[in-house]
């Protein structure tokens, strides 16, 4: 799921602002 | 087993309710102030007909593009929800895929002026009219009278952000790897919730009412994949070449 869902990952990879 | 509500302290109850309702006004895109500066101004007729005459894949584009802002919204507002983080990164990412449009939905009503039957769109107020050129004429009344009714339980934006969070963390989303663990936090939430309502004085029906959304949530969001596959069918080259990436993660 994570492989099809890169950006989604990316995102909650991010620290928050 | 899950079945027993956890045992939460008002204390406890007290800080989810504040770390969420704060968490829901840092990420909801549109503060209340700033939308009454918007003095809630309307499309005129000839900026309508505009986007009535637009190619049916440009205002798909448009519209795409817009849920897709609105939905990165969506997902710092779940990684600020205590214990979201905390899940696996499977679940997190089930929980986004099949919620987030919902609570952009449930969103919604902040920028929905119930009088004359517009939503915040593209700088102005848009009534279902503009958005005739999608070919989607009954997903986006049902979509406007979902607003509408959200709007007519005039939720609190505390009652707001708790309800967005319950819908968020629904525990029966297929696919989950640890979904125990996300039926302890949708509890949690939902004693949050009651735990406010209460406190709001509301009426009994109230909660009742909102769990009727969820049903009605989750239809709207497979009638919004069924036209998606329905416009990819036509358009495959617009999706895959003009479709925002994280739309169509989300939603391919």
């Amino acid at each position: 799921l994570k492989e099809k869902h890169k950006i989604l990952h990316q995102l909650l990879q991010n620290s928050t602002s | 087993n899950g079945d027993s509500p956890p045992t939460v302290s008002m204390a406890e109850l007290d800080h989810l309710v504040q770390i969420i309702s704060k968490s829901h006004l840092e990420t909801c895109q549109y503060l209340r102030e700033e939308l009454q500066q918007m003095s809630w101004q309307n499309f005129l007729q000839d900026e309508v007909e505009r986007y009535q005459s637009k190619p049916r894949e440009v205002m798909w584009q448009l519209c795409a593009v817009k849920i897709t802002e609105a939905i990165q919204y969506v997902v710092e507002f779940a990684k600020r929800i205590d214990g979201f983080m905390d899940l696996c990164q499977n679940d997190q990412i089930v929980l986004l895929k099949a919620g987030s449009l919902e609570v952009v939905f449930v969103r919604m009503c902040r920028v929905f002026d119930s009088q004359n039957n517009t939503v915040y769109f593209d700088g102005k107020f848009a009534g279902p009219d503009v958005f005739k050129a999608l070919g989607c004429d009954d997903l986006i009344t049902s979509v406007f009278d979902f607003a509408k009714s959200m709007c007519s339980l005039h939720l609190t934006e505390d009652e707001l952000a708790l309800f967005s969070a319950f819908v968020l963390l629904s525990a029966d989303r297929s696919w989950l790897q640890e979904k125990l663990q996300v039926e302890k936090l949708q509890q949690k939430i939902q004693l949050a919730l009651q735990h406010v309502l209460q406190k709001n004085q509301r009426e009994d029906g109230v909660l009742n009412k909102l769990r009727c959304k969820v049903s009605a949530l989750r239809s709207l969001c497979s009638r919004h994949t069924e036209k998606l596959s329905a416009f990819r069918a036509i358009y495959p080259d617009i999706v895959r070449t003009h479709f925002p990436p994280l739309y169509k993660e989300l939603f391919g």
